[in-house]
């Protein structure tokens, strides 16, 4: 999990860290 | 004439899926077809040019780095928006994005390539092949405009490409993953979807056929990506540690 820590994140985020 | 359905599959789901699908593309593609037409004469001076082409390779790696990383981002939302993608494990995921994602950025790239002077859009205009010279990797800059000339004499439309670029991304062959079969499926459905959408538009047999050539010189230059890259951190390696932290979680060994 911690080799793809930023990943997780961006999966996990409901919201995009991408002003789409 | 209608490819038979993936079984357990309707034609209200394969249509469904093509909206998803569709829509998630658009909503996650940096610039729309008509922000690129706009901007598609624009292109660098000599002198920008030469500027460009002076810079050390580390400054040039790292702007680029920070590009792909820009552009991973959408196409993490991208997979996330394609219906049943969210209902994997996370673990099968993150092995699809980080074997895809490349595919899928090359795919992409083609919108914004201008096949009349040969240039792509970088940093707000139109750039040429030796606008990259200070990156030292002339055959894999070489590679990825050649991949851009013939993709873009395909002519795939935003929905075929959508189609295309998810049905690369839902690859149930790549190596460690949990759920091959759920993958199949999905994959399965969005080609069927895909194939549909070809003969809605008129499009001959022969252009899934080209779309799927180009797969293999897709993976060529991801191959040739990571090879440059591995290269770089060894001559520059506290430059490769100050790339983006998900470019390096993306493209690390």
């Amino acid at each position: 999990k911690e080799k793809h820590k930023i990943l997780h994140q961006l999966l996990q985020n409901s919201t995009s860290p991408v002003d789409l | 004439i209608h490819n038979p359905l993936p079984e357990g599959c309707s034609l209200l789901e394969l249509e469904h899926i093509t909206q998803c699908v569709v829509k998630s593309h658009i909503e996650t593609s940096q610039y729309s077809t008509e922000e690129l037409k706009r901007m598609a004469w624009s292109t660098y001076s000599v002198e920008e040019t030469r500027m460009y082409q002076s810079k050390s390779a580390e400054v040039m790696w790292q702007e680029c780095a920070i590009h792909i990383t820009n552009a991973i981002q959408y196409v993490v939302e991208f997979a996330k928006r394609i219906s049943g993608f969210m209902d994997l494990c996370q673990n099968d995921q993150i092995i699809l994005l980080k074997a895809g994602c490349m595919d899928v950025l090359l795919i992409r790239m083609c919108r914004a390539y201008n096949p009349i002077n040969n240039t792509f859009l970088f940093n707000g205009r139109f750039a040429p092949a030796h606008f990259f010279k200070a990156l030292g990797c002339d055959d894999l800059v070489a590679a990825v405009f050649d991949l851009a000339k013939s993709l873009s004499r395909i002519q795939m439309s935003e929905e075929e490409m959508a189609l295309f670029t998810a049905a690369v991304l839902l690859s149930p062959d790549r190596p460690w993953l949990t759920d091959v079969q759920q993958i199949q499926k999905l994959q399965e459905k969005v080609y069927v979807a895909l194939q549909r959408c070809l003969q809605k538009g008129g499009a001959s047999e022969e252009k899934l056929t080209k779309m799927v050539s180009k797969l293999p010189v897709m993976r060529s230059i991801c191959m040739l990506h990571i090879d440059k890259l591995e290269f770089f951190r060894l001559v520059h390696p506290e430059t490769a540690y100050t790339f983006p932290p998900l470019y390096r979680e993306v493209f690390g060994s």
